[in-house]
Parts: C-alpha cells; sequence; structure tokens
C-alpha cells in the first residue's frame, strides 16, 4: 500500500 | 506543524479543561452526557496506543498523555465522584448503535489491516460519532448550560480547525489521509446545528435553548 503514513497527528 | 492544527488542538485541549472545570467547581455532571466520555476515552485509549513505541515530538506525547488521562478523570468523576448528579434519564443513547458500525466499517476500511492501523482506523471513525450521545442529551432536556455549550463549541471547532490544516498539509506538504479528512468532515458537519444555535443564542449572551 501508499508509504506508511506517518502518524503525526493527534 | 501548522497553526490550524496547534488551534485546533489547543481548542480541543480548552474544551476538556471547561469540562473538567464545569464538573470540578459546579461538583455536578448535570448535563454532561457520561456515554459520550466513555466513547471518548475509547477513541483515545485505541488511538495513541503508539505513545510508547512511536516518538514524534514530546508535544505529540504531552497531549497524548493528557488527553488519555483527563478522558479517563472525566469518567471517574461522573461515574464515582459525582455519580449522584449524573443524568441517567436523559443520556440514553444506545452507544451499540456506534460501535458496531464504527467497528465493522474500521474492519473493512483501513489503510493496513494490522493491530495497530485497525484500532486507529476504528478510534477515528468513533470519534466522528462520539459526540452524538452528548447532543442527542442536549436535545432530550431542550437546553444545556453555557459552560457545556462552550465546552461543545471548543470540541466542535477542533475537528473544525483540523479540516484547515488537511487543506494547508496537501497543499503545501502533499500530504492526506483520505480516512481521517472523511472522518473529519463528518464530526464537523454534526456539529452545524449546534454551531448555529450557539452563534445565534449564546453570543448573544442567552441560554442554549433547542426550539421544542
Amino acid at each position: 500500500n501508499e508509504k506508511k503514513l506517518k502518524k503525526d497527528e493527534l | 506543524m501548522n497553526v490550524f492544527r496547534l488551534a485546533g488542538d489547543l481548542s480541543h485541549l480548552l474544551a476538556i479543561i471547561i469540562l473538567l472545570l464545569k464538573i470540578w467547581k459546579t461538583r455536578s455532571c448535570a448535563g454532561i452526557s457520561g456515554r459520550s466520555q466513555i466513547l471518548f476515552a475509547l477513541v483515545y485509549t485505541t488511538r495513541y496506543l503508539d505513545l510508547f513505541t512511536n516518538f514524534i515530538s514530546l508535544y505529540n506525547s504531552v497531549m497524548k498523555v493528557f488527553f488519555i488521562s483527563t478522558s479517563c478523570a472525566t469518567i471517574y468523576l461522573m461515574y464515582v465522584k459525582f455519580k449522584a448528579t449524573y443524568d441517567h434519564n436523559h443520556d440514553t443513547f444506545r452507544i451499540g448503535f456506534l460501535l458496531i458500525p464504527v467497528t465493522i466499517l474500521g474492519l473493512l476500511i483501513n489503510h493496513d489491516f494490522t493491530p495497530l492501523e485497525v484500532l486507529w482506523t476504528f478510534s477515528i471513525y468513533l470519534e466522528s460519532v462520539a459526540i452524538l450521545p452528548q447532543l442527542f442529551m442536549v436535545s432530550k432536556t431542550g437546553d444545556a448550560e453555557t459552560i457545556t455549550s462552550h465546552y461543545l463549541f471548543c470540541l466542535g471547532l477542533y475537528r473544525a480547525l483540523y479540516i484547515f490544516n488537511w487543506i494547508y498539509r496537501y497543499y503545501f506538504e502533499g500530504f492526506y489521509d483520505l480516512i481521517a479528512i472523511v472522518a473529519g468532515v463528518v464530526q464537523t458537519v454534526l456539529y452545524c446545528d449546534f454551531f448555529y444555535l450557539y452563534v445565534t443564542r449564546v453570543i448573544k449572551g442567552k441560554a442554549l435553548k433547542l426550539p421544542a
């Protein structure tokens, strides 16, 4: 799947 | 980080502080939906599981700890300390009607079928409807204390500001997360009629009265 979404949001 | 996301997080922080102040100062949780607070605690505990495994920044970690701890503290205040003031009769929204569809959706539509990712997706979907028991309770009681309406306004404003954050990130960073965006729009739309009442009534110093 697309690049690992960086979970930087709260 | 951008100004919209920071303003959103601060609005979220303010909402939770207002709620805690209201319960602590008035020593009452009248007008507050305990069911919504349970859903919020579920939202933060399932979303911030990466608190210890995925360090983003001090700000990010501090906020995560704050949201998890205050949501649990609110439940303690409502169901233990000020239990006598909890309004069971008006807090009757069936949260099973929210949890089941959200769980199914989280399992069907996600970025990655891994436990952490599915729990994060569940949390995002749940947050978009977590306020329904509270809005339902306000509609049933027909009104809300002014302090409670400020709490709801800040809480609704936070995700509305996140929408601007997502627009900003799309144009300037090429970043977007459709799951968060769609859920965030749904969440904000659910507040629309409350926003209307808040702006037309509470700002003018009148009490928040829902049309009978």
